[in-house]
């Protein structure tokens, strides 16, 4: 692929054409170049490697948006309410993976804990981000049936780091959001992480990342082997779960709906205008 | 080949319109970074914008009196056929930190056009 944005057929035309003198046209089309990668946004070409994962549900929010204007047939199941009305108002939505690298992974009997850190440096400062949602995904527990009382409890907090001059490792955290989830259901769960997203983005606060905690039902002695399973069912660590081929589409989501104050918002489409 | 070029000359030149164009994102190598869509439909706008301007050119009144003075005067030019409306499209794409992006880019359609 070409070097810049420009394609090289189109560098080389413009060089031959002899309006300019070489280092003129060079100059010119490079100030070009620069005029492309502003209008997108970016810092340099894209070069994805093959391993680039496009989630699915950034796909679906593409085909929501190109929707004849009637969105509500489009939205993905598991978008949640805040986050629709926030992809209402966006014209940029962004979606980032945590460094696995920073992973902080805790599994006891009745509860396990997982620390993410998404590197939200992409985001350009002129771009105001005004909500974000944290998407965790649980397979459906398989197995013998599960007790009757088979809830979770799935907590969300954000990490302020470990208090100076403590003896605990425990970091501070404060709770963003709570959900209490039935395992029988294979699906997303989508939380609102707006305040701790917004507050690191602006550079009010420091970002540390999230910590997930799943609380488990009391595991009777019968179903030992079972909760084990029943961990791994929220899909929140690679280790956590056989099937490794289903992570790069199954890992948990960070996705950023913000507008940097240029055009409408992704939702307000020629489709709606028409 | 002499006879269609005599013909041409005489023929009154098409007036200003919207003409399709297809942005094929293949042929200037950014479907490598670009998911969705493949291409899209930008359309351009071309053509003679003529003494009188009929009104379904969409002209401003200073084109009007612009293209009245080159009636008279041809070192004024006429007026241009322009985009006069534009609407955007959102594009779902890798960035430079293999992050995918969903952003709306306005300006990118020409919805209609005129002489300015």
């Amino acid at each position: 692929g070409a070097a810049g944005l420009i394609p090289e057929v189109g560098r080389r035309k413009y060089n031959e054409s002899g309006k300019q003198s070489p280092e003129r046209s060079e100059s010119f089309l490079n100030e070009f170049e620069l005029r492309l990668l502003n209008m997108f946004g970016l810092g340099r070409r894209p070069t994805p490697s093959k391993h680039a994962v496009v989630p699915q549900y950034m796909v679906d929010l593409y085909h929501m948006h190109s929707a004849n204007g009637d969105h509500s047939t489009k939205r993905p199941k598991s978008m949640g309410k805040h986050a629709e009305r926030a992809a209402s108002k966006a014209n940029t939505i962004r979606s980032f993976h945590h460094e696995e690298s920073m992973e902080a992974l805790a599994s006891l009997k009745s509860k396990t804990t997982q620390q993410f850190y998404f590197n939200l440096t992409s985001i350009p400062k002129e771009e105001l981000i005004t909500s974000a949602e944290l998407r965790i995904y649980r397979d459906q527990v398989i197995g013998p049936a599960p007790p009757k009382n088979s809830l979770h409890r799935i907590n969300i907090y954000e990490i302020f780091g470990v208090p100076i001059g403590s003896n605990s490792t425990e970091p501070l955290v404060r709770l963003l959001d709570t959900r209490l989830v039935q395992d029988s259901l294979s699906r997303w769960e989508s939380f609102d992480v707006s305040p701790a997203v917004s507050e690191w983005t602006s550079g009010n606060g420091q970002n540390h990342g999230f910590m997930v905690e799943v609380l488990h039902p009391e595991p009777t002695e019968k179903d030992a082997g079972h909760s084990r399973r029943r961990n791994g069912h929220v899909r929140v660590s690679r280790s956590l779960h056989q099937d490794q081929d289903s992570w790069p589409q199954a890992r948990p989501l960070l996705v950023t709906y913000g507008h940097d104050g240029r055009g409408d918002s992704v939702l307000h489409t020629r489709g709606k205008r028409q | 080949a002499a006879v269609r070029k005599q013909r041409r000359k005489h023929q009154p030149k098409a007036s200003c319109k919207r003409h399709t164009l297809y942005v094929d994102f293949s042929d200037v190598q950014w479907n490598e970074w670009i998911v969705a869509p493949p291409g899209y439909h930008a359309y351009y706008c071309h053509g003679e914008c003529p003494f009188p301007l009929p009104d379904h050119l969409n002209a401003t009144n200073h084109a009007i009196v612009q293209t009245l003075v080159n009636s008279v005067n041809s070192n004024i030019p006429r007026a241009c056929c322009v985009p006069t409306e534009l609407s955007p499209i959102s594009l779902l794409y890798l960035d430079e930190y293999e992050k995918v992006i969903l952003k709306n880019y306005q300006d990118m359609v020409v919805e209609g056009c005129g002489c300015r």
